[in-house]
């Protein structure tokens, strides 16, 4: 609850209009940031906590789960350095979705099976584009390519699938991702 | 791939040798329309000293009603695969984009990503996307949605409850777009929507247009109390760059509001993405 108050209390104060539309200074803005990435970071103690509520058989700790905040960048250390990973979609609409999606890989071919933990899915692998190459990132990226796959996800439900590259994968190194907070 | 085309299960796009947007198909309905798209910059105005008012954080100014057009300049190709189909366009240095058809979603997105935007020449930008239909009949009137509740109409240079002294020909007739913007063909037949995934600014100018407001970045302050241009900066110390997504829809009027709402739905409460590694093959995991 106080994880959860604290992501509520940041997000209220960034719902002043200076917090969402640039009418606010330079310096304001850096503080909004900080505020909803401290807020965030509070909220995936929250969504922790649900998991281990959520997946573990008794007995067995849940794997820690992690938010990857520049997946929209094309970053992620789950999916770019690591062999095999686990991705969970939660699904907050009252009715099926399909879902695609797009994950940086490093490698170049992979099999993705679907929540039963056997069945392959269909996937592409395509380039990462050189308009998001253009982009400046906090640390070097790992990723050459975009794994693309399609899930179906219940009704305010989830799912995980499952990663798995079959090739190219013996340099790779996971980091655990720190906690992002603006300067 | 070769060829000019992607295509999936309910959209297929085609693309001039160029690379240029040229025609959109929806393969369900049987539509096809010819369509454009440029990307395009207001300069922001910078007051002077009979007209004070600057383009800045609150108040979208342009310096004239003709925006400077930024014409493609890279055709990065087309990859294709069975789940998606994309093309890659690049129109500057600071402006770029991929366009995807999915082989099972009934939507043709648009990922735009445009920054930092040049100031150098002391001049501010505000950057727009322009989508048109040739001869679509749309009589300058469109769809905006409010706040992401209730779909109005708009018209140019109107404004139903007063008579309306337009003094902005451009800015006038930006309305808020929080959700989706769309035209509905002179024939009532067609209706064009395109679905965005943050607040934006939309209008139709011409005849056939969808204009999308996608990045501002500006030289002098507005003089409303914020007290610095709208000139915001990443943790680099360059302007930011800003990337996001357009749902275009082609459909026939009397279907296409079950398909935009249910787009629309998705697109707002999109799934939450969380990750693991927990070094355990997937049946154990299972």
């Amino acid at each position: 609850a106080v994880h959860l108050q604290h992501l509520a209390e940041v997000l209220g104060v960034a719902q002043h209009h200076d917090g969402i539309s640039g009418t606010s200074k330079q310096a304001v803005a850096y503080d909004y940031a900080q505020r909803l990435a401290d807020g965030v970071n509070a909220g995936q103690n929250v969504i922790n906590d649900a998991f281990h509520k959520l997946l573990p058989k008794a007995g067995t700790p849940a794997p820690i789960q992690g938010l990857c905040t520049y997946l929209n960048i094309s970053i992620c250390n789950y999916t770019e350095t690591t062999s095999s990973f686990e991705v969970t979609f939660y699904n907050p609409l009252g009715r099926p979705v399909l879902f695609v999606a797009r994950l940086p890989v490093a490698g170049s071919d992979y099999i993705v099976y679907a929540s039963d933990g056997v069945t392959p899915v269909p996937n592409d692998i395509h380039p990462i584009s050189q308009d998001t190459f253009r982009i400046p990132t906090p640390e070097p990226r790992a990723a050459k390519n975009e794994l693309v796959f399609s899930v179906n996800i219940p009704a305010a439900g989830f799912v995980t699938y499952f990663g798995k590259q079959l090739s190219d994968g013996s340099s790779l190194k996971f980091k655990p991702e720190s906690p992002k907070v603006s300067a | 791939k070769a060829g000019n085309t992607i295509s999936g299960k309910y959209y297929s796009v085609t693309f001039d040798n160029n690379g240029n947007l040229q025609s959109i198909t929806n393969l369900t309905s049987g539509l096809t329309v010819p369509i454009t798209q440029n990307f395009l910059y207001y300069k922001g105005f910078p007051g002077n000293s009979t007209d004070g008012q600057a383009s800045g954080a609150y108040i979208f100014r342009p310096d004239g009603n003709t925006p400077i057009q930024i014409p493609l300049t890279t055709w990065g190709g087309i990859y294709a695969g069975s789940v998606v189909q994309e093309a890659y366009q690049q129109f500057s240095s600071w402006a770029s984009q991929v366009v995807r058809v999915y082989a099972d979603k009934p939507y043709v997105e648009v990922q735009w990503t445009i920054g930092p935007i040049p100031i150098d020449d002391n001049v501010g930008k505000e950057v727009v996307t322009r989508y048109n239909i040739p001869n679509f009949g749309n009589n300058g009137v469109f769809n905006t949605d409010a706040n992401g509740r209730e779909i109005l109409q708009r018209q140019l240079n109107y404004r139903p409850t007063w008579n309306l002294q337009q003094t902005e020909p451009v800015a006038g007739n930006y309305f808020p777009v929080n959700a989706g913007i769309g035209i509905t063909s002179g024939d009532a037949k067609t209706l064009f929507s395109v679905l965005v995934d943050r607040s934006e600014g939309g209008t139709s100018l011409n005849d056939g247009d969808v204009e999308l407001m996608l990045h501002r970045r500006l030289v002098k302050d507005d003089g409303r109390g914020v007290g610095e241009a709208l000139n915001e900066l990443g943790s680099d110390g360059n302007g930011l760059i800003v990337r996001g997504s357009h749902y275009l829809l082609l459909d026939s009027l009397s279907s296409a509001a079950r398909v935009y709402r249910t787009v629309a739905q998705e697109v707002l409460l999109t799934p939450q993405v969380i990750f693991s590694n927990s070094n355990t093959n997937s049946a154990q995991y299972v």
